[in-house]
């Protein structure tokens, strides 16, 4: 179990150290509190951001600490990959120019995967290949719209997609 | 394998029938507050068995039927599509449909699991998706406010993140 | 203290439906889980948004949560007012109206008092008085610039500012 | 009284003293992720001693003091201008200014208060934002990441935000 868990964060670190460079332009690591016994204590997280001192994860700014997080959870998937990925507003906290970082991130990934992107920002829905619209209309509920009109089927109750 | 198709009839904010083609590669869902984006999301969670009614922000399965909704039920299915390995161990090209249904009874809830039509035990679809290289863990989706939480948690249960992982 | 707790739950849960309807146009409510004894329960917040039906707030979207939450923070505040409020990045879920929305609120009550509030979003940026600008200037540190150039002292050893 | 500037001196990322007059009325602060705004924010619980090191995001006192700067002090000021009653009950129209200094010694941390230069004690200052009608609580600061917590936080400890008010 242990040896299993040591296996899974040596990659997890190597996939972190690429990712977070990739996503903040600087150098990020993991380390565990207690590398004899990683049960025993929990995971650092540790970053220097571009022009900056290695600080942990805790002293960051909001939007530092979301990068760094983002930087994680690509390391994990790149360990445990998967066909299909969904994030929802994962870029609470971002500025323009880590958004726009973010979403090259995520496009080029997405060559050989499946992403699913909820955003409220442009930046974002921009670098994406379809952009799905989705409203409330008073007494009749979610509507979709943006889907590609050729996906349409008239068979459909769904007369509001892609109308 | 990739996802093809999202229908939700009847489900929380769906009151009709609506299918949801998704593209392979970067695909974005944006729109105002409240208006089912992360709808969609409890969706595929839904279809999937992989989340509990809490982690799709319903108390029990049944509020996930449409309150405006006509029908006492809710039915969602995903089309998946992609390279199957058949029993003589060749690869061909296939498409195959989950669906999952929840109905309201006197009785209680009621919920089934189907694929292509035929009615499954969660184990049988987990199997089926373990198959297809697809997760049962819900590791692949980061839900709204995820990353935050992240952010905030402690040492030791950032570690335990990565316990599940190994 | 149950007789100061409740006086004061009455004037916050007055305070609530108002900002409520004002933030997100529909009716809220604040209601003691254990109305006879307050401090063995807690406090729920339950809300209609326009058009949908009641739900309590751990059933609602996270830009409505937020809206919530931020209806509740200022009925915190017409309860107990201070001449200066700051908010630091409160707006992270809201989509554009909303963001507009709470703008406005924000610029209603700076009449009488002092709002400081960050936010990335420019609705936020476009309805206030005044801008400050904070960037990093690498081996220089935080620079700040908008201020208004009138309150600029040459005396400073800040020759940054407002440069 | 309303607040007329806060000036931050060695204070986090600013490395240089840097005095940020504040208007009257709706301001907002923006900029890119790091950038200091809310180390803004930080400078003012610092000065009138409304936050714990932790809630400034610093392990220590002496974590606020520039890692790039030359001094070995940061000095947080601000100005507050007003209507006060004096001991006659008159009402005067003033300014004073609060300032807070923490400082690194061999010996481990200093720190100390002053009101219009004459150090005080953090109770009488908080006497004198009473007399202002400035709350000591901080409840008037919403932090990053708060109306998150808010919105995450059980209806107990929801309660018991209401009960710091009563
Ligand atoms: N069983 C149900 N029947 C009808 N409507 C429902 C049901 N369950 C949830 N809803 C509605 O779905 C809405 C929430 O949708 P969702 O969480 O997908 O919003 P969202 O688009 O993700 O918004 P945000 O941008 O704020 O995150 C709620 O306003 C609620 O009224
Ligand atoms: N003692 C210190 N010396 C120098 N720099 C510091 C010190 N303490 C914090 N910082 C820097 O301040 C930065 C954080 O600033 P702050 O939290 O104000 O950012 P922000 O503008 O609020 O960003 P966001 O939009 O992401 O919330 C960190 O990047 C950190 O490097
Ligand atoms: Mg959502
Ligand atoms: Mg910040």
């Amino acid at each position: 179990k242990r040896t299993a868990f040591l296996d899974a964060f040596a990659r997890v670190s190597k996939a972190f150290a690429g990712s977070f460079a990739e996503l903040a332009r600087g150098e990020g690591r993991l380390r565990l509190e207690n590398p004899d016994d990683p049960f025993a204590g929990g995971l650092i997280i540790e970053a220097r951001p571009r022009g900056k001192k290695l600080a942990r994860l805790e002293a960051m700014s909001g939007g530092e600490k979301s990068l760094t997080a983002l930087a994680f959870i690509f390391a994990l998937q790149e360990v445990n990959p998967a066909p299909f990925f969904v994030f929802d507003e994962v870029d609470q906290s971002l500025d323009g120019v880590n958004t726009d970082t973010l979403a090259s991130a995520i496009k080029s990934r997405a060559d050989s995967r499946q992403y699913l992107v909820i955003s409220h920002h442009r930046v974002m829905l921009e670098k994406s290949r379809q952009t799905i619209g989705v409203t409330m209309r008073k007494g009749w509920g979610t509507v979709v719209t943006g889907v590609p009109m050729e996906e349409t089927e008239p068979a459909q109750a769904a007369p509001e997609v892609g109308a | 394998v990739r996802v093809e198709a999202l229908t939700l009839d009847n489900f929380k904010s769906f009151a009709k029938k609506t299918r949801i083609p998704i593209r392979d590669g970067f695909t974005t869902v944006s729109g105002p507050n409240g208006s089912g984006k992360s709808n969609i999301i409890d969706a595929i969670q839904f279809v999937l068995g992989i989340a509990t009614s809490k982690g799709m922000r319903a108390e029990r399965l049944t509020d996930l039927i449409c309150i405006e909704g006509t029908k006492p039920s809710a039915r969602v299915t995903l089309e998946l599509a992609g390279a199957f390995e058949d029993a003589d161990g060749r690869r061909t090209h296939k498409k195959v449909e989950v669906t999952r249904v929840v109905r309201r009874q006197k009785s209680g809830a009621q919920a089934h699991y189907e694929v292509d039509g035929t009615p499954v035990r969660l184990t049988d679809l987990h199997d089926l998706m373990r198959d297809l290289g697809f997760p049962t863990s819900g590791q692949n989706i980061v839900l709204q406010g995820d990353v935050i939480r992240l952010t905030s948690m402690g040492g030791v249960a950032r570690r335990q993140v990565l316990d599940e992982l190994a």
